[in-house]
């Protein structure tokens, strides 16, 4: 682990007063090392590393901490604090029904992670439904309405005939006259350089307005976090990430290199494959499993 | 370590490193790549940054040549059985359908089975691709137990004269012991009805996964067995990289590349090809 090695370059430092620039470039060597396993993005761990520098060169080796553990305490702060936390908190003022719409590359958790997110709402007192814009996949909308109906959740939806942009316009007006007041806009998964998906995207936005579009990634997501964000990013202005199959062993440097990249915060994170398998964002513990 | 040996400099080894970690190679893969190479530059000069990328594609084609035979291996008297298998969202069920596809084209005729009886309309999916294909598609209840349907199936496609049968399942993450030891038994109960089978065990790997990919495939293998790599959603940026390490440590082959959403989008895996859109 990042500790043991840690430890083992300080091992000898027992009686050095203050943090040397050598023994911090060492040291750096390691976390940066850790990052790079952990699929955080080179160049967010490169500018990561260099305020870590800053931040531990010359520092007083303190009387209860090892040099090893003082370097580790000031990466996991900048780690938690890059993370950044506004946990979790979705907003949905405006116009009801307040459109939510999931975005992202295919087989990521978007519809598994709508119904998801449906119940956690209702569990908060709002009285969401889902609108199923996936005309592509096939049964995609019978996943959807599979999943609606194991959650007691309405769903919208038109089959495969008409675009999902009319699919969702219709669905909204369904959605505001039983009194709705969270649309969930499950959405087919596409690339981010596939132009003509991305187009078909931003025109959905344009359409329905969301007050949050939430980028849906898998924590085992390598070096391409940062091209898929930046891009979503730019064409649509994503609100949120939903990290997915954190259940799994993936150390998940994603959520770090897409929060460091594009400023997105992790709203929520998928922990499971059953419904009630969401969680609220904590960067303390993402900060951990990125370092191992 | 390496005095500069010739016009490749720090900037030139730097990059390079940079290009390959963004590729998902992965940072010790990536070490032993530039170290080789560096070493090389030390004992005779590369005159050239193109030369030394001529190197560093020979040394990445050697590491997938010594991964072993990509060719799709099913007998050509009886039933030829494929397992497909894989952490969630990977593209299993697609790959299942663009295969039946691809055997179809070379004279086969798959038998589906829908081994994914967990999650919601998994089973519909396949149907579906059941209807474009022409392929049937054995089914039961959603919830049912998947080695007594994949046993049955099995059954049921002798029974029919059938050449081939695919079988799908659910996406489970390899940390899931319970699960894992469900494929396990799904394995066994192959093994029980067909003599040989399964004759090809895919793991089907995300193009975009980074280096979680080569612990997914070193406990699937070391659960079930694994004969061959299926590297899907290289129509995406993903360059896939963390394959040289699944070939290097697991001497595991990719045997066929998924280029896109469509039933034709299925290719065998051309190493080359592969390595030069590695770089480009
Ligand atoms: N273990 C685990 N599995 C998940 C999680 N979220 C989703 N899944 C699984 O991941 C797979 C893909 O989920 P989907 O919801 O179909 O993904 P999608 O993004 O809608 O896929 P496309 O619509 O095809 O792009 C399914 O097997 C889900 O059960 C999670 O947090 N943990
Ligand atoms: N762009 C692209 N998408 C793909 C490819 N292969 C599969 N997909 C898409 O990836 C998503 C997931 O595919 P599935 O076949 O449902 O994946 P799976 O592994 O069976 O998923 P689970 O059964 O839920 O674990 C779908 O949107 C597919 O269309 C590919 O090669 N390229
Ligand atoms: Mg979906
Ligand atoms: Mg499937």
């Amino acid at each position: 682990s990042l500790t043991d090695r840690l430890q083992g370059i300080f091992g000898e430092l027992r009686n050095h007063g203050r943090l040397s620039e050598a023994d911090v470039d060492v040291a750096l060597k390691e976390v940066r090392l850790a990052l790079l396993e952990a699929d955080v993005h080179f160049r967010v761990a490169r500018d990561f590393v260099k305020r870590v520098r800053d931040r531990a060169v010359g520092v007083e080796v303190s009387q209860s901490l090892t040099p090893a553990q003082q370097v580790l305490r000031i990466v996991n702060e900048e780690l938690v604090e890059t993370l950044g936390g506004t946990a979790g908190r979705l907003d949905w003022t405006g116009p009801v029904p307040a459109p939510i719409l999931m975005v992202g590359l295919n087989g990521q958790g978007k519809t598994t992670s709508s119904a998801k997110l449906a119940v956690r709402l209702r569990k908060m007192g709002q009285r969401p439904f889902m609108i199923a814009c996936d005309t592509f996949r096939p049964a995609a909308i019978q996943q959807l309405v599979t999943l609606g109906k194991q959650v007691g959740c309405d769903v919208y939806e038109e089959g495969t005939e008409a675009s999902p942009v009319e699919i969702a316009r219709r669905g909204l007006e369904w959605g505001r006259d039983r009194g709705h007041t969270i649309a969930i806009v499950d959405t087919a998964g596409r690339q981010q350089v596939d132009e003509r998906l991305m187009d078909e995207l931003v025109e959905l936005r344009q359409a329905i307005n969301p007050t949050e579009i939430l980028l849906v990634a898998s924590a085992m997501t390598g070096q391409e976090a940062v091209n898929v964000a930046q891009a979503f990013h730019a064409r649509l202005g994503l609100t949120g990430l939903v990290l997915t199959q954190i259940d799994g062993d993936a150390r998940g440097g994603a959520a770090l290199s897409i929060r460091a990249v594009t400023g997105i915060p992790v709203k929520f994170l998928g922990v499971g494959e059953k419904i009630e398998a969401l969680a609220e964002f904590h960067p303390d513990r993402v900060a951990s499993r990125i370092l191992g | 370590l390496f005095r500069t040996a010739g016009t490749l400099d720090a900037a030139f080894w730097d990059e390079l490193e940079e290009r390959l970690i963004a590729a998902d190679v992965g940072a010790h893969v990536t070490a032993d790549l530039i170290t080789e190479l560096r070493a090389r530059d030390a004992r005779r000069a590369f005159a050239s940054g193109e030369d030394a990328e001529t190197a560093l594609r020979e040394l990445l084609e050697a590491i997938l040549a010594r991964a072993g035979d990509t060719g799709l291996y099913l007998p050509e008297e009886g039933v030829g059985v494929v397992l497909v298998i894989g952490v969630n969202g990977t593209g299993k069920t697609t790959t299942v359908a663009k295969l039946t596809r691809y055997l179809q084209l070379g004279g086969r005729a798959p038998f589906l089975i829908a081994g994914d009886t967990f999650r919601a309309a998994a089973i519909d999916q396949l149907k579906v691709w059941g209807d474009r294909t022409g392929a049937t598609v054995f089914a039961q209840s959603p919830g049912s137990d998947t080695a007594a349907v994949v046993f049955d199936g099995i059954g049921a496609a002798i029974s029919r004269g059938a050449d081939t049968i695919i079988i799908d399942t659910a996406g489970r993450l390899h940390t899931k012991t319970n699960l894992m030891a469900e494929l396990e038994k799904v394995r066994r109960v192959i093994g029980r009805r067909q003599a040989g089978a399964p004759h090809e065990t895919l793991l089907v790997l995300d193009a975009v996964t980074g280096q979680n990919g080569l612990i997914q495939a070193k406990t699937f293998m070391g659960s079930v067995g694994v004969t061959g790599l299926v590297l899907t959603k290289l129509d995406s940026s993903a360059k896939g990289g963390v394959v040289f390490a699944i070939a290097e440590e697991l001497r595991l082959p990719i045997k066929l590349v998924g280029t896109g959403e469509r039933i034709d989008d299925l290719q065998p895996f051309d190493p080359s090809e592969f390595v030069r859109a590695l770089f480009s």
